[in-house]
C-alpha cells in the first residue's frame, strides 16, 4: 500500500509522521519504505542516509527517466548521441542508519524536479511509473511530500493509493484542509480512481483551548462529510519527537518508552499493519 | 525599506513574524505595508482581509502584469485584442481589520504565479517593478514568503532590500539554514546588489536542551561569517501568538501585555524604525 503523506501547510509533522509512523509498522514486521519527495531532504537525514555527489537519489531517476524519455532518432547518423540511462528506482534504495526500514533519499536538486516534469508526456503519472516495480515488495510505502502543492506533490497523489494529511492543532495550520481535501479529489477523479482519504492526523497536541477547538472543528467537518475521518489517535506535542529527529531516527528507536513513540504505535495499530498490493 | 521574510521550512513563523514586527513598527508609529505572496493567504487571513472573486490581490497584479506585457502586434489589422490592462499595486492595497497597517492580500490562485511568470523576459525583478512606486510611501514593507525557494521567493528577495529568516528552534529548521544564505548571497550577486541579511530570529523557544543547543549553534554559525547576525531578541513559545491568528489580529492588539507582544516589540526596538527609501 502507498500513502502520499501530504499538507501544503508548512510545519504541520509530515516528515516526522513518515519516519515514525514507518518506524511503528516496521516494529510490527511490515516491510517498509520512506521515499523522500521533499527537496529539503528531512526525511532522509532523519533516518541518517548520507547522500555524496554520486549518490542516486529519487531526482537521479525521475530525472533520468524525463531526460531518457526521448526516443532516439532513427533518422540520425550512426553514433549519435542518446538519452540519458534509465536509473531504476531500486538502485537508489537505501537502509535507514538507525531504523528497520528502507529509504529512497531526496538533496536539493530536486527542487528542479518540477519544472522538469513539466517538459514530459503523461507528466503526472512519472513516479507512479518508477514506483511500479518497487512497491510490489513492500508493505507499506510513505512518501513524504513538500510543503506546496506542486507537481512534486501531485505525483504522489498519483502514484498513491492512500493519503494521510498531519495537521498541527493551530488555527493557521486548520485553513489549508478544504482546499487540500478538494485536491486529492481532483487527482483522484482525474488520475488515481484508487486514491482515499485515510485520514487526518492531529500532530503536536497540547492541552490548551486553541488545540481543543481545532480538534473539535476538525472532527465536525470531517464526520458525515463522506470523504475520510480523523484519526482517533492524535499525537501529543513531546521533546523525545523532536530530539528523536537529531537523533537522525525515529522517536521509536531514540526514546522507546517515550508519550511521542506510545502515539505512533497507537496509530499505526488504528490504521492496521499494511498489506502488500 | 523592502523586507523580505523566508525560511523554505515550513511552519518557522513567517507569517506570524510578517504581521507581528509589522504591527509592532506601525505602533511605534512607522507607515508598514504587508505583502502577502503565499497562495495559502494565511498574512491576509490574520490581518482580517477578506477576498472575493473580483477583489484585485497581488496575483491579479503580477497576472495583468505578465499577459499585458505582450506588446500590441503594430502588423495586426486596427482593433484587434490587447494584453489585459495593467493593475497597478496600489489598487490592491487595502487596510487590516484591526490593525494599523495595510496588505495587499493573496489568493490560492497565486499558485499559478510561479509558471506565469517564467513566461517573461527579467522574471525576477517583477515584483520589484510592480511594488517602486508604492514602496515610496511605506516606512517598511514586509513581503511574507512561501514555504520553498521558487520563483515567487525569488521576486521577494530581488526586490527587498533587507532579508529576515524566522527560524524555529528545533533540528530540523536548523538544517536548510545554509542552502537559504547562499541563495540570499547568490541573488545579490546576480540580481540586487542591495539585499543584505538583517538577521535570523529564532521563535517558538522554550526552555529545552535543543532548543538552547539550537541558539547556541545558530549564533555559532553567524558571528564572525561576515554575512549577518542571529537578533538578540528571541520569540518564545507563546500560545498568545497562536490564538491571535484565530482572532484575526497581531498579537499586539488580541493581547497586547502578553509575552508574545512584548517579544515582538523587542525586535522591532533592536532593528530601529524603520526609514523610506
Ligand atoms: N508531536 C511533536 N512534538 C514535538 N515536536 C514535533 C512534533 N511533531 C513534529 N515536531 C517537530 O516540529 C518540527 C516540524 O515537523 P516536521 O518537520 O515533521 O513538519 P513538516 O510538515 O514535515 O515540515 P515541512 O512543511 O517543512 O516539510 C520538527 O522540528 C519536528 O521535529
Ligand atoms: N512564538 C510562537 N508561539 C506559539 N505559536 C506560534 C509562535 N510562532 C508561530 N506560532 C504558530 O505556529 C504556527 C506556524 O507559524 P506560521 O504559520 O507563522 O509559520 P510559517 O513559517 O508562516 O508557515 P508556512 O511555512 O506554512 O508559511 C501558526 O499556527 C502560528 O500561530
Ligand atoms: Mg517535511
Ligand atoms: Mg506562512
Amino acid at each position: 500500500m502507498i500513502y502520499a503523506i501530504v499538507n501544503q501547510k508548512g510545519g504541520t509533522g509530515k516528515t516526522t509522521t513518515a519516519v515514525n509512523l514507518g518506524a511503528a509498522w516496521a516494529e510490527m514486521g511490515a516491510r517498509v519504505l520512506v521515499l523522500d519527495l521533499d527537496p529539503q531532504a528531512h526525511a532522509t537525514l532523519h533516518l541518517s542516509v548520507t547522500v555524496q555527489e554520486d549518490t542516486p537519489t529519487i531526482y537521479t531517476a525521475l530525472h533520468n527517466d524525463v531526460m531518457g524519455r526521448r526516443l532516439p532518432d532513427p533518422l540520425a547518423p550512426a553514433g549519435a548521441a542518446r538519452g540519458e540511462e534509465a536509473v531504476a528506482l531500486a538502485a537508489c534504495i537505501r537502509r535507514a542508519g538507525k531504523d528497520a526500514l528502507d529509504v529512497v533519499p531526496a538533496s536539493l536538486d530536486l527542487a528542479q524536479a518540477d519544472l522538469e516534469l513539466n517538459m514530459v508526456f503523461d507528466r503526472e503519472r512519472r513516479l507512479a511509473r518508477l514506483l511500479a516495480p518497487v512497491a510490489a515488495e513492500y508493505d507499506a510505502v510513505l512518501l513524504d511530500c513538500p510543503p506546496y502543492l506542486g507537481l512534486l506533490t501531485v505525483t504522489a497523489l498519483a502514484a498513491a493509493q492512500r493519503v494521510i494529511v498531519p495537521l498541527s492543532a493551530d488555527f493557521l495550520s486548520m485553513q489549508g484542509l478544504r482546499a487540500l481535501v478538494r485536491t486529492v479529489l481532483q487527482v483522484s477523479s482525474d488520475l488515481n480512481y484508487r486514491l482515499a482519504l485515510e485520514g487526518v492526523l492531529l500532530t503536536r497536541v497540547e492541552r490548551t483551548a486553541m488545540a481543543r477547538a481545532v480538534e473539535a472543528d476538525v472532527r465536525k467537518a470531517l464526520d458525515g462529510s463522506g470523504v475520510g475521518r480523523a484519526f482517533q489517535t492524535t499525537i501529543p506535542k513531546n521533546v523525545d519527537i523532536a530530539e528523536a529527529a537529531a537523533n537522525r531516527s525515529s522517536v521509536l528507536v531514540y526514546s522507546p518508552r517515550s508519550q511521542g513513540a506510545e502515539a505512533y504505535r497507537a496509530l499505526a495499530q488504528e490504521i492496521g499493519r499494511p498489506r502488500r498490493g
